[in-house]
């Protein structure tokens, strides 16, 4: 019966997964093999492509008819519509030098917040699913959020990552590893981490159920720092570990020390997310007219 | 903890039908 409990736990934050999540690791490896014929996405490999892809960075729908030159209906893409109008920050350049290629790499690192801000909102709606989640004290709920975010944001990088590039806007772009490693300093340091520890990660090769448990037990850290009640956190995570545990050996079977390999990238991915946050700090301080979104302003203030 | 305002709203925010059981 325990295991029956279990089996049904990884089923229930597997559907909640598919439900909040646009992009499942099955269909960006899909993507990536060039297995679907139809979406073949659209590459951007340097400063000319970056401009002519613009238009659809963030964009959930990119026009069906070839990517011939059209002209962009507007700059600003629907990234910035989370969260309403509170901050709509695509499409915000200094006017003075719309062109240039500095406006260009503040303009896509602005997506990128944008498209961040989003995901944080998607892992907020997958964290209340998590049977007992939205008992725990309101403040706690916070603190595991807070700093549970961004290393979930990154674990779910890696299935659209390859030692190549990453898929963004949906599946529906692809950016080389060289165009980003080319961009001005310090935004060329940004991705870089992300590629080798996604590259490593992969050869994991988990599926979406269990990636689905993985955040999860991510998401329900009792050592996060400021936790008012690490009980039933610690309770709700161990669960959660014996489910992911038993879906391991079920789907992985001849995968010797997958749960121990698992378990161990955390601690990679702690680091990542350390410098990650570093970096931000320093990119707000040498970018003068460098914006940072309110919400991924509130996740990384005195976090690390 | 006002300092997470917007962390706030994002869980409180019930705009969501329960996940299915």
């Amino acid at each position: 019966p325990e295991a029956a409990d279990l089996r049904a736990l990884a089923k229930h934050l597997y559907e909640a997964y598919l439900k909040y999540f646009p992009l499942t690791k099955a269909k960006a490896r899909a993507i990536l093999s060039g297995k679907t014929g139809d979406n073949v996405p659209f590459v951007i490999h340097d400063m000319k492509s970056l401009m002519e892809g613009e238009q659809f960075i963030n964009c959930r729908q990119m026009p069906i008819q070839e990517h011939q030159q059209q002209t962009p209906a507007s700059s600003a893409t629907n990234g910035g519509a989370l969260l309403g109008s509170e901050f709509s920050f695509v499409g915000m350049t200094s006017v003075t030098d719309h062109g240039t290629t500095n406006a260009v790499e503040l303009r896509f690192f602005h997506s990128c917040q944008s498209r961040s801000a989003e995901a944080v909102r998607e892992v907020t709606e997958f964290a209340k699913s998590i049977p007992g989640f939205v008992d725990l004290d309101l403040n706690d709920q916070v603190t595991l959020l807070k700093y549970g975010v961004i290393e979930v944001l990154i674990i779910m990088m890696a299935p659209l990552m390859n030692k190549d590039g990453t898929l963004i806007s949906y599946g529906q772009i692809f950016m080389t590893r060289e165009f980003l490693k080319s961009l001005r300093k310090p935004f060329c340091h940004l991705l870089e981490p992300k590629f080798e520890f996604s590259v490593k990660f992969n050869t994991l090769e988990l599926d979406d159920s269990d990636m689905a448990l993985f955040l999860a037990v991510i998401i329900l850290s009792g050592d996060r720092p400021g936790l008012l009640n690490v009980k039933p956190i610690e309770q709700l995570q161990e669960t959660v570990l014996h489910s992911l545990e038993l879906q391991l050996k079920v789907s992985h079977p001849d995968s010797l020390q997958l749960f121990a390999k698992l378990l161990q990238k955390m601690t990679d991915l702690r680091q990542i997310v350390t410098d990650h946050v570093h970096l931000i700090q320093l990119l707000k301080k040498t970018e003068v007219d460098m914006l940072l979104h309110p919400l991924l302003q509130e996740i990384m203030k005195d976090l690390y | 903890t006002e300092r997470h305002k917007i962390l706030h709203r994002l869980l409180q925010d019930s705009n969501d039908s329960p996940t299915p059981a």
